[in-house]
């Protein structure tokens, strides 16, 4: 463990909390991408099945539950709890489009060919593109509220300090692992216009506008 | 390369 990966969780389990957070006391899930909620559920459930397999750490073990738990219970507060509040017209991305090719890639490029790891391999390149039914949502919205702008940098932030964990543990270990790091640069990529957004806008009290 | 062969990230 080092400090970029831990601040990395940190800044994930911020961002999840600010979420949920935001819903349960706005009992409001509008301008929340319930389809990216979905993807990352899916990502947290195939990527942690390994909890039934190995362990790493109580640290490990106890998060994988806490990312698991939190994003369920955000579904359940979208999807049954405030569905009144669910925007359908515009969380319309198709997800099957992210789904299927993150399927595909994962049983041509992986480490082994075993279930576990090649379900571990669709998480990595599902999670790089979880985000984009959100961005797509705000895009179309043409604005998020200041909440949402903190949840979304929050989660931006925890990969882009997981690529200086992975920089520090391939100078310190000598460790790398170059699915997850590609996956996890396009994902960072993926946010840098709203990172500029943010830093540009938000952070000086305006309201964040993307170009519709 | 792998930890043994498993995962020690989130």
């Amino acid at each position: 463990m080092n400090i970029f990966r831990l601040t990395g969780d940190l800044a994930h389990l911020i961002a999840i909390i600010i979420l949920l957070h935001k819903i349960w006391k706005s009992r409001s899930c509008a301008g929340i991408s319930g389809k990216s909620q979905v993807l990352f559920a899916l990502v947290y459930t195939t990527r942690y099945l390994d909890l039934v397999t190995s362990y790493v750490s109580i640290y490990n073990t106890f998060m994988k539950f806490v990312f698991l738990a939190t994003s369920y219970a955000t579904i359940y507060l979208i999807y049954v709890k405030f569905k009144a509040t669910y925007d359908h017209n515009h969380d319309t991305f198709r997800i099957e489009f992210l789904i299927l090719p993150s399927l595909a890639l994962a049983l041509l490029i992986n480490h082994y060919f075993n279930f576990l790891e090649v379900l571990w391999t669709f998480s990595i390149y599902l999670e790089s593109v979880a985000i984009l039914p959100q961005l797509f949502m705000v895009s179309k919205t043409g604005e998020a509220e200041s909440i949402t702008s903190h949840y979304l940098f929050a989660l931006g932030s925890y990969r882009a300090l997981y690529i200086l964990n992975w920089i520090y543990r391939y100078a310190t270990e000598g460790h790398y692992d170059l699915i997850a790091i590609v996956a996890g640069v396009v994902q960072t990529v993926l946010y840098c216009d709203f990172f500029y957004l943010y830093i540009t806008k938000v952070l000086k009290g305006k309201k964040l506008q993307l170009p519709a | 390369g792998h930890l043994g062969g498993t995962h020690d990230e989130l």
